[in-house]
C-alpha cells in the first residue's frame, strides 16, 4: 500500500488575486508532487492540498516568502488512513 | 451482513460488500429495486445501476451517482444509504412517494470501480480511473473531466500525471462513455445529480464558459431550495452557483454534458467536509451526510416532478 508518512495537508488562504496566481505557479510545480485537494480558487476560498514530506520545507518557506498565509489541516495523513483502516477492521470483527 | 437491515451504514465498505449489498437490496424489494449493468470499467470489472421503478414504460426518470472520484469514500457510502433509504420511505413518505409514483430514479452507487478498489487496495487517495495512456507511465484519467462539454479547453489537464488529466479524447474513459450511451439510449432522463466530496456546494452548470447557463435563474432558485433544505437537519451551510463562478473554470464536466444533452436539472453536489479531514472524513460523519444530503436530493426530485418539461 501507498505509504502517506509525513504526508501534510495544508489549508492555504489567499488573499488576492496575487496570491491565488503564487499558488497556481506551486501547482505546476510536477517535483513537488503536490495533490491540490480543493484547487485555487479565487481569493478568499480556500485551497486544500496535500504536501509530501520531501517537499513541505520548499512548499512552507515558499508560502511564507510569499506572506501568503497557510495552516496544517492535517498534521499526518497516514496516522489518519490508519485510523480509517482500524475502524473498518473493529467493525468487520465485531 | 445477512440482509440490508443488518448491514452496517455507519462504516466504509469495499466494493465486494456494496455489490453484496445491491443484490440483498433487489431480493429484498423485487417489486421496486432492480440492478442494471450499464457496462464494464477498463479492468473489466461491471459498472451497476440500481433502478428504483413503481412501473410504467421508461417513465421520466432522475439519475445520481456517487463515487465518480474514487477517494471521496463518504459519496459512496452515502449512495447505499439513499438506497436503502428509498426502500424505507416508499410508502411510508407521502411526499416522496408522490416522487417514486411518477418517476424512475436510477442510482450508480460506485461510478468508478477500477478506482474504488485501488484506493482499498493500494492508494486511498486514488481519485481517477485507471486506464493506461498509451506513452506515459501515469495512470488514469480525471472522469470528472473526460465529458464532451468544453473538453480539453481550459480547466482540465492535459497531462496524464495530472489529477484533472482530461484523457485521450472525450469518453476515452469507459466508465464515462457507459453513463453517455445509458443517458442517451434512455432518452428520458429529467434530473441528473453527481455527487462528490467535500467543500460544502451545489453547483450547476456551466464550468468550462462563463457565459451563464438559459437556465440559471431557475437552476439558481431549485440550487438555494435544496441547500436550505439541507442545512435545516444539521445547520450544514453549502454554497450554490454555477461552477464557474463557485470555484474555478473545469470543462469536461458531467453535468455540462448533460444539460447540453437537454436535462435541464443537472447538479453537482461536493459533500459537508468538517474542516479538518478532507477525504478521510470519519465513519461517524457518513449518516449525518446522507442524511441532510437527502434532504436536497428530495428537494430536487419534487421540483423535478412538479415542473415537468
Amino acid at each position: 500500500k501507498e505509504n502517506f508518512v509525513g504526508h501534510q495537508v495544508l489549508q492555504i488562504s489567499a488573499v488576492d488575486e496575487a496570491q491565488v496566481q503564487k499558488v497556481k505557479q506551486l501547482e505546476e510545480l510536477e517535483h513537488l508532487q503536490l495533490d491540490f485537494w480543493r484547487g485555487p480558487a479565487q481569493p478568499g476560498s480556500a485551497t486544500d492540498v496535500r504536501v509530501p514530506f520531501t517537499s513541505l520545507q520548499a512548499v512552507k518557506i515558499f508560502l511564507e516568502a510569499h506572506g501568503i498565509r497557510y495552516r496544517i489541516l492535517i498534521e499526518n495523513v497516514q496516522a489518519l488512513l490508519d485510523e480509517e483502516q482500524e475502524q473498518m477492521f473493529a467493525f468487520q470483527s465485531r | 451482513a445477512r440482509s440490508t437491515g443488518t448491514f452496517s451504514y455507519a462504516t466504509y465498505h469495499t466494493l465486494e460488500e456494496i455489490y453484496d449489498f445491491m443484490d440483498m437490496l433487489v431480493v429484498e424489494h423485487p417489486q421496486l429495486v432492480s440492478k442494471l449493468q450499464i457496462g464494464n470499467t477498463y479492468e473489466g470489472r461491471p459498472i451497476y445501476v440500481l433502478k428504483f421503478s413503481t412501473g410504467g414504460n421508461n417513465r421520466p426518470a432522475i439519475w445520481i451517482d456517487t463515487g465518480i472520484h474514487s477517494r471521496e469514500w463518504v459519496t459512496q457510502a452515502s449512495g447505499v444509504w439513499f438506497a436503502k433509504k428509498i426502500t424505507e420511505d416508499y410508502g411510508q413518505d407521502p411526499a416522496f412517494t408522490a416522487i417514486l409514483d411518477t418517476m424512475d430514479i436510477f442510482l450508480e452507487i460506485v461510478t468508478n470501480p477500477d478506482g474504488f478498489a485501488f484506493t482499498h487496495s493500494k492508494n486511498r487517495l486514488w481519485r481517477k480511473t485507471r486506464s493506461i495512456t498509451p506513452g506515459s507511465s501515469c495512470v488514469g484519467a480525471d472522469p470528472n473531466r473526460n465529458w464532451d462539454a468544453g473538453f480539453g479547453m481550459a480547466g482540465a489537464s492535459g497531462n496524464p500525471c495530472s489529477e484533472t488529466y482530461h484523457g485521450q479524447f472525450a469518453n476515452s474513459e469507459v466508465e464515462v462513455k457507459s453513463i453517455v450511451d445509458f443517458v442517451k439510449d434512455h432518452g428520458n432522463i429529467k434530473a441528473f445529480i453527481s455527487i462528490h466530496s467535500y467543500s460544502q456546494l451545489l453547483l450547476y452548470p456551466y464550468g468550462y464558459k462563463t457565459e451563464p447557463a438559459p437556465d440559471q435563474n431557475e437552476l439558481d432558485r431549485v440550487a438555494k431550495s435544496a441547500v436550505t433544505a439541507l442545512a435545516s437537519l444539521y445547520g450544514t451551510k453549502f454554497t450554490y452557483g454555477s461552477i464557474i463562478k463557485t470555484i474555478y473554470q473545469a470543462s469536461g464536466s458531467t453535468v455540462d454534458w448533460t444539460y447540453s444533452q437537454g436535462i435541464k436539472y443537472s447538479f453537482t453536489f461536493e459533500l459537508r467536509d468538517t474542516g479538518r479531514y478532507g477525504f478521510l472524513l470519519p465513519a461517524s460523519q457518513i449518516i449525518p451526510s446522507a442524511q441532510e444530503t437527502w434532504l436536497a436530493l428530495q428537494a430536487i426530485m419534487e421540483y423535478t416532478v412538479t415542473h415537468p418539461y
